[in-house]
């Protein structure tokens, strides 16, 4: 049912 | 040093917005004004801060890292009238922030300082295909017709430019759609269809202190973080939320 990803994944 | 005059409504729903997700925080002051940036404990979602120089009716300070406890700022500034002034001040002796509200009476309160040091956290610079121009208020009723069916929700922009709302539940389902000619759309940047699904408690924490009328900034891509932004006077308030993935 969906995996809730964290912010600093989405970090470079 | 560090001294600040600034009007405590202003910095009272400045530490409203930042508290309802994070902990503490540390200030980064300098010549230029206040900023801090921080994660809520499961990083998932962070919030970014600055106060340029220019909000504050007096402002002198030099480089400082100040860590505070958030809950004791908010409940020193839930004692705040919104007719006062508030300064701000370090004591760097006592490892001290003080906070002075000044108006009939003369209030002072001083919380001590955390180690929490800098993180140097910075806020990815992610590039959108879409920004939503939305009255608070409009984004907060959706958000609670979403609650009534689950516990995320979907913002989406459809191939015909709509802003929608979307909430579905093993039974029951939600859609609250904007467009264009709605009132309380001020503008849509639109330049593809997009669809991201995030946590509906974490876009309520971080809606709670806008009052109905101010402008939101959102941002929006296809399974990206979201960014939400809104002004407090002179100093803006920045949000990102980490999407569900299915």
């Amino acid at each position: 049912n969906g995996k809730q990803m964290r912010i600093d994944e989405f970090f470079k | 040093m560090f001294k600040a005059t600034i009007n405590a409504k202003d910095f009272k729903k400045i530490i409203d917005a930042t508290s309802n997700l994070v902990d503490e925080i540390c200030f980064e002051v300098d010549e230029n004004g206040i900023k801090a940036n921080a994660m809520d404990p499961s990083h998932v979602a962070l919030v970014s801060v600055n106060i340029p120089k220019d909000t504050f009716e007096e402002y002198i300070s030099d480089v400082h890292d100040i860590g505070v406890d958030l809950e004791a700022l908010k409940k020193i500034m839930g004692r705040a009238k919104s007719n006062e002034k508030l300064t701000l001040e370090l004591d760097e002796e006592k490892n001290k922030l003080n906070l002075i509200l000044k108006n009939d009476a003369v209030r002072k309160f001083s919380v001590s300082l955390y180690d929490v040091s800098s993180t140097n956290l910075k806020v990815p610079d992610i590039e959108y295909p879409n920004e939503v121009m939305i009255k608070a208020g409009a984004f907060v009723e959706a958000l609670k017709d979403a609650e009534l069916v689950n516990d995320h929700v979907s913002l989406k922009i459809s191939e015909d430019g709509k802003f929608i709302i979307f909430s579905k539940g093993d039974i029951n389902q939600s859609e609250t759609i904007y467009d264009n000619n709605s009132e309380s759309i001020l503008d849509l940047k639109i330049t593809e269809s997009s669809k991201s699904t995030f946590n509906l408690a974490y876009l309520k924490d971080i809606t709670k202190a806008t009052s109905s009328d101010d402008i939101l900034h959102i941002y929006l891509g296809s399974d990206m973080p979201v960014k939400i932004e809104y002004n407090i006077g002179n100093a803006k308030i920045l949000f990102l939320l980490a999407p569900r993935i299915e």
